[in-house]
C-alpha cells in the first residue's frame, strides 16, 4: 500500500514545556512560571 | 510542592474562560484535563459566570501559568503552540492550584544530584529551591513519578543529564509527562481538604472478602462467586495476572451445572448520580457455553419503588475465548441506583462460566472503540522502523470512519519510539452523505494504562483535530481533511475489505519505548488503545461572557455583546472588569496584596506604600499646623501682659493668703 501523507503535530520533536518555552524566547521562572509584580519584586 | 498560605487557594469549583485566540484542538484537550481533575479530586471547573477571580486560558507564546489564585481578577494561563497535551495542560494548572515543581521542594538534594556544570549558563536560577516556610510537601514523600518533576534534560547545556537521581532506577520516570502520579493526587487532596471526587463512583478489582460492597441479587437461582481460579478458564485474574500467590480474586459464575436460562445477579453497592450519565468499565472472561450471556442492568430506586426496580441496558457480546475481554457500557442514570451484572446460563454446553474483573463506574463519557495489540511486546521488538501497523477502520457517531496508525518501532530516525497518526477513512462502496472537509472532529488515541483503579491509570493520550481549512501543503488547493476518495490511497486488507485511506496527523514521539514498557500499558503481552472521534465544533464560537459583566477589552470584540449594555460604551484599563450596578456600567479594578488600580477606568495605580506617605504628609502637616498656633497664641498672650503692665492684682491686698 502507497504511504499517505503524515503530518507531525510537533514539527516531529518531543518537545517538554520548558523546551517549548526556551524556543519562544520566554524567560519565565523555573521555565514555566509567571510571576505577578509582588512576587517579582 | 505547594505554597504556602490560605489567600493562594481557589474554590473548590475554579472559573475558566477559553479565550478566542484558543487553538480548536488545546480546547478539546483543555476540557479533557478538566475531566481528569473531575474524577480524580475534588477540584472542579465551571465557565466564568462573573466571579471576582478566574482564570483566563489564551494561546501565548508558549506554556505557563502562575502558582496559586493571584487574586489579580484574570488570571492568566497560556496553552500555546504544542502545549496541547493532556499533561501539560494538567502540570499548567496544577501550578494554578498552587504547586510549584517537584525538585525545588527544600529536601530534594537528599534524592537527586543537580550538576550545576551542565546547567546552560545563566539558567542556574531555575533549580533553586524553595524553603519548607514557603513551601509544603504536605507530608508526601519526594516523588520522582511527579507530572511536576523537571526531565532529566532540563536547562542542560550539552547532551547529559542535568538532573541525576539518587536512585537510577528513576533516571528516566522524572519529567514524565503523561498523567498525575498517585502522590501528585494525593498533594491536590490534601491541599483542597477533598473528600470525594466529582465524577468518581466506584472501583472494585476483588482483592478484598467485601467484594466492594456487592451484593448477590435476589430473585435469582445461581451465585457468583470469588475465586482465584476457574475450572475452563481463567487460570489467573485480570488484576494481578497471577502474579501474586494468595491473592488475585475475580467474581464467577459457573454455566457448567445448572438449567438453561438459570440467573445469577451481582449487584454494586447503593451509588448516587449526579450528572445523570455514566461509563462502566470491566473485564469479562468467557469460559463457559456458546450461548451464555452477560446483560448490564440497573436497579433503580425512587419513592414510589423503594425496592428499586429493573432497566435492561444492553446484553454484552463476549464469544467464548481464553481472553480477558475488556468491554464499555453507557449508562443514563439520574436516580439512586446499583448496577446488575446478570449471568445467564444457555442451552449449549458448557465446562466453565463468565468471569469479571477490574469493574470502574464513572459519570464519564465511554471511549468509543477498543483495539487491542495482541502480544504487543513482541510486536515492539520485532516489528522494522518506520513501519506502521493500522487499527481497523472505526465508525464515529457522526458518521466519519477513521483509524489510528501505529509505528511499533518508530518512524524512520526514531528508533525506540512509539510513533502514532489518526487518519480519516472512506469504505469501498459507503454512500453516506457527510460534509467535507471534514469539520471539527477532535480524534484521541490513547494508550490504556490497565491498572485495575481508575484514579490510578496513567493513561497516554494525544488528540488532534480535524481543520477544515487546512491544505495538503503549502502549495496545493486540497484539503487536508477532505475525502479519503479525494485525497487518500486505496488500501485492500487480508479479509478483502476494500477502503481508501487518508492523510494522517499525529507524532513521531507519542511514548518511548521504555515508558511504553512501564506500568500496565502492557498485560498479559496485549496493549489496548481506546480510540474516539468527537464532535468539537462548538469550541469553534466564542465562550459567552457572563451576563453583567464584560471580559478584559483586549480579548473579547463589544461586537458580541447586546447593545443595551452599559458596559460597551466603558472601557476598564489594566485588566479591570466593568460591571453594571444601578444600570450604570462601573469599572472593578484589579487588586493586588498591597496594590491596587483605581479611578473611573482603573487609570491610576496605588500602593499601600502611596498611602503610607500620605499619611506621613498629612501627619506632618497638621504637627506643623499645630506649632504654628501655638507660637502665635504664646505670642499673642505675651504682647496682651506687656501693654496692661501687671494690672492684674489692682484692688486686692495679697496678705495672708495661703496656696
Amino acid at each position: 500500500t502507497p504511504r499517505v501523507l503524515e503530518y507531525d503535530v510537533d514539527g516531529g520533536r518531543d518537545l517538554d514545556i520548558f523546551d517549548i518555552n526556551e524556543e519562544a524566547g520566554l524567560n519565565l521562572v523555573e521555565g514555566d512560571i509567571e510571576l505577578d509584580e509582588k512576587q517579582a519584586r | 510542592n505547594s505554597i504556602i498560605g490560605d489567600q493562594y487557594r481557589w474554590p473548590k469549583t475554579v472559573p475558566y474562560y477559553f479565550e478566542d485566540d484558543l487553538e480548536i484542538n488545546a480546547k478539546g484537550v483543555i476540557l479533557k484535563a478538566f475531566e481528569q481533575y473531575r474524577l480524580k479530586t475534588c477540584i472542579d471547573f465551571n465557565p466564568w459566570e462573573g466571579e471576582q477571580n478566574y482564570i483566563s486560558i489564551f494561546k501565548g507564546s508558549g506554556c505557563f501559568s502562575s502558582v496559586g489564585n493571584r487574586h489579580v481578577g484574570k488570571q492568566r494561563l497560556s496553552i500555546g503552540t504544542n502545549c496541547d497535551r493532556i499533561a501539560t495542560i494538567e502540570h499548567e494548572f496544577l501550578h494554578a492550584l498552587g504547586f510549584w515543581h517537584e525538585q525545588s521542594r527544600s529536601d530534594r538534594d537528599d534524592y537527586v544530584t543537580i550538576m550545576w556544570d551542565r546547567i546552560s549558563e545563566g539558567k542556574e536560577n531555575n533549580f533553586n529551591t524553595y524553603n519548607d516556610t514557603t513551601s509544603s510537601s504536605l507530608g508526601v514523600p519526594y516523588d520522582y513519578g511527579s507530572m511536576m518533576h523537571y526531565s532529566k534534560t532540563a536547562f542542560r547545556n550539552g547532551t547529559e543529564p542535568t538532573i541525576v537521581t539518587k536512585i537510577p532506577a528513576f533516571a528516566d520516570v522524572i519529567g514524565q509527562r503523561m498523567e498525575f502520579s498517585d502522590n501528585d493526587l494525593l498533594k491536590l487532596r490534601r491541599l483542597y481538604n477533598c473528600t470525594r471526587s466529582s465524577t468518581f463512583l466506584d472501583t472494585c478489582d476483588f482483592e478484598r472478602e467485601n467484594i466492594c460492597g456487592m451484593i448477590q441479587g435476589p430473585g435469582d437461582q445461581a451465585e457468583w462467586t470469588r475465586v482465584i481460579q476457574a475450572p475452563g478458564g481463567p487460570n489467573t485474574d485480570y488484576s494481578n495476572m497471577g502474579k501474586c500467590t494468595g491473592s488475585g480474586y475475580f467474581m464467577h459464575f459457573s454455566t457448567a451445572t445448572g438449567r438453561p436460562a438459570d440467573t445469577a445477579r451481582l449487584e454494586s453497592r447503593l451509588l448516587y448520580p449526579k450528572r445523570g450519565y455514566q461509563c462502566l468499565q470491566f473485564f469479562l472472561y468467557n469460559g463457559g457455553g456458546a450461548n451464555d450471556q452477560l446483560v448490564i442492568l440497573v436497579r433503580e430506586y425512587d419513592e414510589a419503588h423503594p425496592n428499586g426496580t429493573l432497566r435492561v441496558i444492553q446484553p454484552i457480546y463476549a464469544p467464548p475465548q481464553d481472553l480477558w475481554q475488556l468491554h464499555h457500557v453507557s449508562l443514563n442514570v439520574a436516580k439512586k441506583f446499583r448496577v446488575v451484572f446478570e449471568g445467564i446460563k444457555g442451552d449449549a454446553p458448557s465446562t466453565g462460566g463468565l468471569s469479571l474483573d477490574d469493574i470502574n463506574l464513572s459519570e464519564t463519557t465511554c471511549p468509543d472503540h477498543v483495539w487491542r495489540v495482541k502480544n504487543f511486546s513482541h510486536v515492539m521488538e520485532t516489528t522494522p522502523n518506520n513501519k506502521p501497523i493500522y487499527s481497523p477502520p472505526f465508525k464515529s457517531r457522526e458518521g466519519y470512519t477513521f483509524q489510528m496508525g501505529l509505528y511499533p518501532s518508530g518512524k524512520e530516525g526514531y528508533p525506540g519510539e512509539l510513533s502514532a497518526y489518526a487518519h480519516l477513512v472512506t469504505m469501498t462502496g459507503d454512500t453516506e452523505v457527510r460534509k467535507w472537509p471534514c469539520p471539527w472532529k477532535q480524534m484521541t488515541m490513547m494508550l490504556f494504562d490497565q491498572n485495575p483503579d481508575i484514579m490510578r491509570r496513567m493513561n497516554n493520550q494525544r488528540s488532534v483535530t480535524t481543520d477544515p481549512t487546512k491544505k495538503l501543503n503549502e502549495t496545493s488547493e486540497l484539503f487536508f481533511w477532505d475525502d479519503p476518495l479525494k485525497v487518500g490511497v486505496e488500501v485492500s486488507e487480508a479479509d478483502g475489505t476494500k477502503y481508501f485511506r487518508g492523510p494522517g496527523a499525529g507524532t513521531t514521539a507519542y511514548l518511548t519505548h521504555g515508558r511504553a514498557k512501564s506500568r500496565d500499558f502492557i498485560k498479559g503481552g496485549d496493549a489496548i488503545f481506546l480510540l474516539t472521534m468527537e464532535d468539537v465544533s462548538h469550541l469553534t464560537v466564542t465562550q459567552p461572557v457572563p451576563s453583567s459583566t464584560m471580559p478584559p477589552v483586549t480579548t473579547i470584540t463589544t461586537a458580541i455583546l447586546p447593545p443595551t449594555d452599559p458596559c460597551t460604551k466603558v472601557t476598564c484599563g489594566n485588566e479591570g472588569v466593568c460591571v453594571v450596578d444601578a444600570e450604570n456600567a462601573v469599572c472593578r479594578c484589579a487588586v493586588g496584596d498591597d496594590w491596587w488600580y483605581y479611578g473611573e477606568n482603573c487609570q491610576y495605580l496605588g500602593s499601600t506604600q502611596d498611602t503610607m506617605t500620605t499619611a506621613l504628609i498629612a501627619s506632618f502637616s497638621v504637627l506643623g499646623g499645630m506649632l504654628v498656633v501655638t507660637a502665635v497664641s504664646v505670642v499673642c498672650v505675651k504682647r496682651k501682659y506687656k501693654n496692661s503692665g501687671g494690672v492684674g492684682d489692682r484692688g486686692i491686698t495679697m496678705s495672708n493668703v495661703s496656696v
